[in-house]
């Protein structure tokens, strides 16, 4: 936070005082210029030469703070197929919003009309095409108009933010954005920049945007006054960097110019914030008009910082940048941007490298997370390929799901950056899924790329859903951009010996580190005299950030090629070396250790286990071990168990001689014995059975030799009215009862041989001795020729009275 | 449920032998040539009048003989997109 202004500026315009975020007139407010666009005019760069044009529902381009300005070959009318693109008019002035927009951009200085923009001599145009039926043609035109001319692209919409969306460019938008980074700028690439969603309110997750999303469109969101998170802040790991918009009530908004020549105070929302870059790169292209569509990402990335803005889950990622999923790497800095503009050397040519794509299909059961890790060398064979530094990292998916909304996607790169994927989007209800859908991280932006890879997909149902319906991973597909050799040299010849031989061989090894890393710092810039950071030493600093120290009090942290920075303990996952004054990463997964070797980690970070024997971090447990989440130790199954799963008790596999029974292993007995549970040894069936349950003679699985099962006993012989039967399965008889009225069978039920009383025996069957009265020759003659007493459903029927008639 | 596809009157086309061919091609079948898209080289912009502004089913017809001759790699009837601001 600044109380002072060291770049005091005034101008004539009206809402000049009102621009609290450019500068500190209003006493009564802390001061919120840490965007240091002041100190970036101060430095002779407001935009000239650059032509910066809003794609929206049309600009004024009569506007008095804007038609000095205004570039006609930097606008178009989509809509209307003219080159005019003044808005539609209408009573509720529907068409404000690219004039709004264009006004933060380049609203002419000192013309004692609204504001000023942030590129206030920058060339302003407009495309006029959300007034009408979007199409996939309208966005490509839209997108590749006069790509040699126009330098910066600002667009502040997308598809509906309405957290159930999954949208984004066509094939002729894609197209376009190809073209324009290829061959837009005459080969230096077209610059797009973005508004990151408005859809916080709904639970939105801006990488449903496939613009946003896109590695071609700078990712914008936004920060109110006091550093919260707006209303309308939509997360995501795309994003790239944040400027201030408006938030709460009590906060104040953005000024700027409105239509019918009037300005407004009350502008809000996402596309409050992406103009507000897009000036800020038209200060930067300015200061190196040769910088590439790729130059600009990194210049926002090494230039943007957290200052004062608040989110839960800042994080320091393996190349020592920190990161937010609210606000990437932070509130832009245009004074940052034109002084690393200045000196910028093209970035090495961009790489990409498929480093793995699995089409195995994984079900993804809900409260079971699925994990996939892939180890990658990068491309490191392939020259054209390989990718050591990272710049943006995009998996791409096809997931079927029967509610998409449920589903969660984590990242973590090879230097244990996590990043979201994907957050739970409550009203997302569709069964759709994600068809090939590419999800875009930032968040390992200079890491090294080479090591293993997981992605986590996380199943976490908020409403009831038909359990059988689960969700299935079909292909995925990681795509790593970068490049080959680091992508700004950190060492200036020149400056490195004079400084070396300054301060001698015994200078501090936490000195050494930052000094390393601001040497680039060093050339064309003046001697900071202000106040430095608390965390810097004796040597005092170059500016006021942690980051600027020459050296620290306690502990420098970072690496001389991503930049070093004072802190006053180490992070999670670094060892505090209070010797050297450094905080030294241990190895991977470890959250505290002794040293950096595998085998010195004392505990793990989240998601990996500690082996307490060898004294590692994993990903899994070894067999034997199961993952305790609270302890987030690797603990020892039972004994008896080969592996086992959420406790030592829950075996899933069994040593030798042990079969699982439930979640138990137990142990196997011989044959004729059973496992005693009572002493938990294997005692002798009864003498009738060849294996059981128990000790009685009712508890036998198999009868022994010679014995028959009757009646859940094993028997020598069958009972009367019984006969031994072969059963398919059982190594032994069965006794089945004889048929009805049987009294003794042999081999078959059907086969008797003694008959109850009241019942002859007739061709092995036992049949009624009650004779028939009216049974007379004819109907003796239809019984004979039909054959009725050898059918067994008719053999009472009457067979006994022709019997006897012959 | 998923918001239904509405297509327009209006139709992309990849068309190889350039700007004459897709004259050609516009004249042949009914449409108004509207011209390359954009900086996308071979891609061009057809309308059609006779065809409903918007409509929630694909055209078939005329359109069909359209994708099917052998100078049109590529066709495809524009759905309009929900866009908004933000």
């Amino acid at each position: 936070h600044t109380w002072t202004e060291p770049h005091f500026m005034n101008f004539s315009d009206l809402m000049w005082p009102s621009m609290w975020y450019l500068h500190c007139s209003d006493k009564n407010h802390r001061c919120r210029s840490e965007m240091n666009v002041l100190a970036a005019w101060h430095r002779g760069y407001t935009g000239k030469n650059v032509v910066v044009t809003i794609l929206d529902d049309g600009v004024e381009k009569n506007h008095p703070d804007l038609v000095q300005n205004y570039d006609p070959l930097a606008s178009y009318d989509v809509n209307g197929g003219d080159d005019d693109p003044t808005p539609r008019y209408d009573i509720s002035n529907e068409n404000k919003h690219g004039t709004r927009c264009a006004g933060q951009v380049a609203a002419y200085a000192n013309n004692s009309h609204c504001v000023v923009g942030i590129a206030y001599n920058a060339k302003i145009g407009g495309i006029r095409m959300l007034d009408g039926d979007v199409t996939d043609i309208v966005e490509a035109k839209s997108l590749g108009i006069r790509p040699d001319h126009i330098d910066i692209y600002s667009v502040s919409w997308g598809p509906d933010d309405d957290g159930r969306t999954v949208d984004g460019p066509g094939p002729l938008a894609k197209a376009a954005f190809e073209q324009g980074i290829r061959k837009g700028r005459n080969g230096l690439g077209s610059i797009y920049v973005w508004a990151s969603g408005n859809g916080g309110r709904e639970g939105d997750y801006c990488s449903c945007d496939g613009y946003t999303n896109s590695i071609y469109t700078i990712s914008v969101s936004s920060t109110t006054e006091n550093g919260n998170k707006p209303w309308y802040l939509e997360e995501c790991a795309s994003t790239l960097a944040t400027t201030y918009s408006s938030g709460a009530f009590y906060e104040r908004k953005i000024v700027t110019t409105d239509l019918r020549q009037r300005c407004t105070d009350a502008h809000t929302g996402t596309s409050a914030s992406a103009p507000i870059v897009a000036g800020i790169i038209a200060l930067a292209l300015e200061a190196n008009p040769h910088l590439t569509w790729r130059d600009v990402q990194h210049l926002i990335v090494k230039t943007s910082r957290p200052t004062h803005l608040k989110a839960p889950d800042w994080k320091i990622n393996g190349a020592g940048r920190r990161v937010s999923h609210l606000y990437g790497f932070g509130l832009v800095d245009a004074e940052g941007m034109v002084l690393e503009a200045r000196k910028w050397k093209t970035a090495p040519a961009q790489h990409v490298c498929t480093a793995t794509s699995d089409r195995k299909h994984r079900f993804i059961r809900a409260a079971q997370p699925v994990q996939m890790s892939t180890l990658t060398d990068a491309c490191a064979d392939s020259f054209d390929q390989h990718v050591a530094y990272l710049e943006h990292v995009v998996v791409k998916l096809s997931i079927q799901h029967p509610r998409r909304g449920d589903l969660q996607i984590y990242l973590t790169s090879p230097s244990g950056t996590k990043s979201q994927l994907l957050a739970r989007r409550a009203y997302d209800l569709s069964s759709e899924g994600y068809e090939n859908w590419e999800f875009m991280t930032v968040h390992c932006w200079g890491e090294k790329a080479q090591g293993e890879w997981t992605l986590e997909i996380h199943d976490n149902s908020s409403l009831l859903r038909i359990p059988e319906m689960q969700g299935k991973l079909k292909e995925w597909t990681l795509i790593l951009y970068g490049t080959a050799k680091p992508p700004f040299s950190t060492l200036n010849p020149h400056h490195s010996q004079s400084k070396v031989q300054e301060s001698g061989m015994d200078m501090e090894a936490s000195r050494a580190a930052l000094y390393q890393s601001h040497l680039e710092l060093t050339e064309e810039e003046e001697d900071y005299l202000g106040p430095c950071h608390p965390e810097c030493g004796d040597q005092g600093c170059d500016g006021p950030g942690a980051d600027q120290c020459l050296n620290c009090v306690h502990f420098s942290l970072g690496s001389a090629k991503s930049g070093r920075k004072c802190v006053s303990m180490c992070p999670p996952g670094f060892l505090a070396d209070t010797v050297a004054r450094r905080c030294k990463r241990c190895h991977k997964g470890c959250e505290a250790c002794l040293g950096r070797s595998q085998n010195q980690c004392t505990s793990c970070k989240k998601g990996w286990f500690l082996h307490q024997e060898a004294n590692t971090c994993g990903t899994v447990c070894p067999a034997g071990f199961y993952a305790d989440e609270g302890l987030k130790h690797c603990l020892k199954c039972h004994q008896n168990c080969k592996q086992c799963i959420g406790s030592a008790e829950k075996c899933t596999a069994c040593k030798d001689r042990f079969s699982l029974a439930g979640a138990m292993c137990i142990q196997e007995c011989d044959q004729s014995m059973y496992l005693s549970l009572e002493t938990m040894k294997c005692e002798a069936c009864h003498p009738t059975c060849q294996t059981c349950t128990g000790p009685g003679k009712d508890e036998c699985i198999y009868c022994a030799k010679d014995f028959h099962l009757h009646e859940w006993k094993c028997v020598p012989a069958c009972s009367e009215g019984f006969y031994a039967e072969e059963v398919p399965g059982l190594p032994h008889k069965a006794c089945r009862r004889c048929e009805e009225n049987c009294l003794s069978c042999e081999g078959s039920g059907r086969n008797c041989v003694r008959c109850r009383e009241g019942f002859n025996l007739l061709s092995g069957s036992c049949v009624t001795n009650h004779t028939c009265v009216n049974a007379d020759e004819t109907f003796c003659e239809m019984v004979k020729i039909n054959l009725l007493c050898e059918r067994k459903l008719f053999i009472h029927f009457c067979c006994q009275t022709c019997l006897l008639a012959g | 449920l998923s918001s239904r596809a509405v297509y327009s009157n209006h139709w992309a086309l990849k068309v190889s032998g350039g700007a004459r061919e897709a004259a050609r091609l516009a004249s042949r079948y009914g449409y108004v040539n509207l011209g390359q898209i954009g900086s996308l080289d071979g891609y061009y912009h057809f309308y059609h009048s006779k065809t409903f502004k918007r409509s929630a089913l694909k055209s078939r017809g005329t359109h069909t003989f359209l994708s099917m001759d052998p100078k049109v790699e590529w066709v495809q009837q524009q759905e309009v997109k929900k866009r908004v601001k933000r």
